[in-house]
Formats: C-alpha cells, structure tokens, sequence
C-alpha cells in the first residue's frame, strides 16, 4: 500500500 | 466530480484567461500584484509535484499542466515585456511572512510526514493567503479596471465553490479533510471586501471604487 495521500482535486 | 467543483474549475481557468486577456488588450500589467502571481506560481509548482507521482485523469493532468504554465508564464512576462508596466511601489506586501507562515502551518498541520504531502500541504496553505499582496495594493490604490476586478472575482469564486464542493462530498461521499475546507475557508473570509464591493459596484456596472 502506497503511503502516499491521495488527492484528486486541484 | 460534482457540479460545484466542475464549476469552481472552470471559474479558475477563466480567471486566468481573463487575467491574459487584460495583460494583452491593455498591453500593460498595471494594478496586477506581481508578488500574488509568484505565490500562485509557487502554490501550483508545489501542489502539482504528483503529476509524476499519480495519475488521476486527463482531464485533472491538462489542468495541472495548464495551471502551471499560464502562471510561470504570467511571472516571466511581467518580468519582461510588461516590466515597465506596473509599479513595484505599489506592491509592497512582505511576502516573507507568508512564505514562512505557510511553511510553519504545513509542518504542524499536515495528514503525513512525506515530502509530497508537505509540499501539497504547503501549496494549500500558501493559497489561502496568496491574494493578500493584490488586496493589499488594491486597498492602497482605492480602485481597479474593472477587468481586474473580474479576474479577481472568478479567481475568488474557485476557491468558494470548492468550499462548497467540499461540503457536498462530505454530505454525499463521506470524503473528508479539513486543512483545504480549513484553509479554503480563510481564503474566502479575505475576499468578503472585495466580493462586497463586486456586488454592490461592479455587477451594477460601476468602477470598483473602495469607499
């Protein structure tokens, strides 16, 4: 699993 | 992706078209911050670091890569052919303050410890505050073409709209996070002077004049 946050926004 | 941020996104895009559209037409950047448009270079530049990192969608890339270079390219024409334009004078806001107190707020106030989610931390909260040297000449000037004001309004309603979008996806998706909704918040209380005096001045075809 990534540790990474996830944004999808701009 | 819901209306309000499909919204916002395209205010934000007209917001820069617009602010192209006055530099040309006018052949002059005068009453433009040319300090607000470095911290929006720096607030996309440091935001948009996952378009190698993660791919999201086409749609969410061109805009990235959009947002990116119509702001570096916004910096480096005033810094060139529009130089003699505008006056530095005017644009006294010490953006060291901001810059610092951004990166502060990222370092307490972040979901983790990478350096990815620092620096998109970081953009956030330097967006909040990124107006403030436009604002702050526009209060020292009294007024704006009303060109200006528009560009001003659209770039405002983005990150308004957002707020709302935020709103409806924690009511219909349960998504969650609060520096932006936080920060998106701070950012639109420093536009309620300038939204008033849109309202009650420009949308009525007036001069945006402060009183």
């Amino acid at each position: 699993a990534s540790t990474q946050v996830w944004h999808d926004e701009l | 992706m819901n209306v309000f941020r499909l919204v916002a996104d395209l205010m934000h895009l007209a917001s820069i078209l617009i602010l192209l559209l006055k530099i040309r037409k006018t052949r002059s950047a005068a009453g433009i911050s040319f300090k607000s448009q470095l911290l929006y270079l720096i607030v996309f530049v440091t935001r948009y670091l996952d378009l190698f990192t993660h791919w999201v969608s086409l749609y969410n890339t061109a805009m990235k890569v959009f947002f990116i270079a119509s702001s570096g390219y916004i910096v480096y024409q005033m810094q060139r052919r529009y130089r003699a334009t505008w006056d530095p004078a005017l644009d006294t806001f010490r953006i060291e303050f901001l810059l610092g107190g951004a990166a502060v707020m990222s370092l307490i106030f972040h979901t983790k410890f990478t350096f990815l989610e620092l620096f998109w931390t970081y953009s956030i909260w330097l967006e909040a505050v990124a107006i403030l040297p436009q604002l702050f000449q526009m209060s020292r000037t009294g007024e704006a073409e009303t060109i200006t004001a528009h560009y001003l309004f659209a770039l405002g309603a983005y990150r308004g709209l957002y707020v709302v979008n935020w709103i409806y996806r924690y009511a219909t998706e349960g998504y969650w996070e609060w520096i932006p909704f936080l920060a998106g918040m701070v950012q639109t209380v420093l536009y309620a002077d300038f939204f008033y005096v849109y309202f009650s001045r420009v949308m009525r075809g007036k001069k945006f004049e402060l009183p």
